[in-house]
């Protein structure tokens, strides 16, 4: 229309320019490229180039401008449209709530770690346990992995090596020895403790009904679902899995010390809203770092 | 899925989906894309089910490419040596567990070397699938150079007559200069124990992973001789397509696949039945 046609004259004359669709068009293309190769799953990213499209579409962002020196300085309307995209992911994945849900009042914080195999769920039971016990709080590890061959043998020499007690009883099964352990936490006034559960497939019912139990037996202040950064598309199908029958309160994002783009952290977040609330950086008890949300959105952008 | 009655865009859509779903990637995918859309163009296409016929014997095409020599497990001189690398987690010493099982029962006369010397309780976790699978288990000090395991569980083979050596090494990310040359040094101090060790070097690989899989795969390969690959727990609902990525893109064969946690879950890898699984 004219006034279209005559408002983007005037906004061309003073250095502005609307992000429209045709200027959206291939950088667009490009993110959605960038973002699956990030391995953020299918339907994330669908969702995401929606989002963003309709908060770009109609702003009007500054072309041209000048520095301190009044040298002209140009600016590409689509690398404002990638800061947009940048901006929106850092917005997505920043956690309401950082670190852990601490119980209010009396009596053990309760945190379980679930995932599927390998994920690092053990060593990441063993770096929260190092972190809280070097800020002075007394932790306790429960070994409630009694399938893999020397899974509780693992986790008691973390144990050993953190001085942290390691509670596990021979022949028990896990839900008995979460509520067991819980007391046992209770009795010696811990104030974190922490149930280190098998890898499970969210496609095994018995072992997802386990967590259920587990759920029912003593109250979970954070469940954490500990995801390999590599995962590919099958971060969507797991975390809801996992959400939907135990409920997922924060997520550690394990082997970022790699060159894996992390993509699941987008994912997981959009289909359960739980944020990462840890890194995992290594192999050590002290690789662990809060969730920076502005460096894994721009290693996500890629 | 053969509800339109025609080949349009709609249709390659929705292939792509299912593709990149399945962890092929955007370049294998796209790939196949345009190789369906140069056949529709040539008028090779009639209709949709067409179209996915076509498209599952391209992606069988990309794995028979790469052949399927099976696992070394018998060499002229000496034991055959088979050394298992791969990422952390990714389920190198529940293979090795599984793989002792199965060539003990063909006859083989087998020793598994543990050469995880890093990791908390690695050694104990071998030595549980060595006696559900009735195999000696050779181990170093603990901290050992893991080299030094590799090249004495060797050594001990020859002189005591075993004619497999299966190597469980730690589990390592492809980013780690150190650590990737730790296992060159292991492929090569095992060259000295036996010329020509270790025979077979196999790349366990996660079905859940995604296009980082790759990567390990090119990284690997550049540090010691990778002959094949092991994909583990395809029983679970990740499709596993990044092996696919890599047939095209480096050429590795996949030998074996995981499917299960119990002795018994290793299975020959079947390409057809694994297309057919891709886009059940
Ligand atoms: N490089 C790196 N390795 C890690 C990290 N976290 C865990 N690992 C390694 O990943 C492997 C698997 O870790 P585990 O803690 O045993 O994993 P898990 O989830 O308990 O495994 P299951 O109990 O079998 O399901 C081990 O080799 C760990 O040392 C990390 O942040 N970086
Ligand atoms: N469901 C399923 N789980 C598997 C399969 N293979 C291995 N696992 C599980 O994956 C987890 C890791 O297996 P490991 O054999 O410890 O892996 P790894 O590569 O030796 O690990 P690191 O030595 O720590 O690097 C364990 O819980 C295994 O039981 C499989 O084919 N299917
Ligand atoms: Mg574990
Ligand atoms: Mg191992």
């Amino acid at each position: 229309t004219i006034t279209k046609g005559f408002r983007s004259a005037r906004h061309r004359l003073q250095g502005y320019r609307e992000l429209d669709e045709e200027t959206l068009e291939e950088v667009l293309g490009d993110i959605r490229t960038s973002l699956l190769e990030a391995d953020v799953e299918v339907g994330v990213v669908k969702q995401f180039i929606a989002t963003v499209k309709t908060k770009a579409l109609g702003e009007v962002v500054r072309v041209r401008a000048e520095d301190a020196q009044g040298k002209t300085v140009r600016v590409k309307p689509q690398d404002h449209f990638v800061k947009i995209c940048h901006d929106e992911l850092v917005a997505l994945m920043e956690p309401d709530e950082p670190g852990l849900r601490w119980k209010q009042g009396k009596g053990p914080t309760v945190t379980m770690m679930v995932g599927l195999q390998g994920s690092g769920k053990t060593t990441s039971a063993g770096k929260l346990a190092n972190l809280f016990k070097s800020q002075g709080k007394k932790v306790m590890l429960v070994a409630a992995d009694v399938y893999r061959p020397a899974a509780i043998e693992q986790l008691k020499v973390l144990g050993q090596r953190l001085d942290v007690p390691v509670f596990s009883v021979p022949g028990m099964q896990p839900p008995d020895l979460c509520e067991q352990g819980y007391q046992q936490a209770v009795n010696t006034g811990c104030d974190l403790v922490i149930f280190d559960t098998a890898g499970r497939l969210t496609i095994d019912q018995a072992l997802m009904d386990e967590l259920g139990e587990i759920r029912r037996r003593v109250h979970l202040d954070n469940t954490l679902l500990v995801v390999d950064a590599m995962i590919g598309q099958d971060s969507v199908t797991t975390a809801k899995s996992f959400h939907d029958k135990v409920g997922i309160d924060g997520v550690i994002l394990t082997k970022l010390d790699g060159d894996a783009r992390g993509g699941a952290a987008l994912s997981v977040k959009m289909v359960t809203g739980a944020s990462v609330k840890f890194a995992g950086m290594g192999e050590g008890l002290d690789k662990l770092e809060p969730f920076r949300a502005e460096g894994l959105a721009s290693r996500i952008l890629g | 899925l053969f509800a339109g009655k025609q080949i349009d865009e709609s249709l390659y859509e929705e292939i792509e989906e299912v593709l990149l779903r399945a962890d092929l990637g955007v370049k294998t995918t796209h790939e196949l894309l345009q190789s369906l859309k140069d056949a529709s163009s040539r008028k090779e296409l009639a209709n949709p089910a067409h179209v996915w016929k076509t498209l599952r014997e391209k992606t069988q095409q990309l794995l028979d490419k790469v052949g399927q020599a099976p696992v070394v497990t018998r060499v002229a001189q000496g034991p055959a040596v088979i050394m298992v690398v791969g990422v952390n987690g990714s389920g190198k010493t529940t293979s090795i567990g599984k793989l002792a099982h199965r060539y003990s029962k063909e006859g083989h006369k087998v020793l598994v070397a543990a050469a995880d010397t890093f990791r908390a309780a690695a050694v104990d976790q071998l030595e549980v699938w060595c006696q559900r699978a009735d195999v000696p288990i050779h181990r170093g000090k603990e901290n050992a150079d893991p080299a030094s395991v590799c090249f004495a569980a060797i050594e001990r083979a020859k002189a005591e007559g075993f004619d497999l050596v299966i190597l469980d090494t730690a589990g390592r990310l492809h980013t780690n200069q150190g650590l990737m040359e730790e296992l060159s040094k292991c492929a090569r101090v095992s060259a000295k124990a036996l010329p020509g060790a270790p025979h077979e070097t196999l790349l366990v690989l996660d079905a859940t992973m995604g296009q980082n899989a790759v990567k390990q795969a090119e990284l690997f390969r550049e540090s010691v001789p990778v002959t094949g690959i092991v994909l583990t727990k395809l029983d679970g609902t990740a499709k596993g397509g990044v092996v696919l990525a890599i047939a095209s893109g480096i050429g590795l064969p996949v030998k074996l696949i995981g499917v299960g946690e119990k002795m018994s879950d290793l299975r020959d890898f079947d390409a057809a039945l694994f297309v057919e699984e891709l886009f059940d």
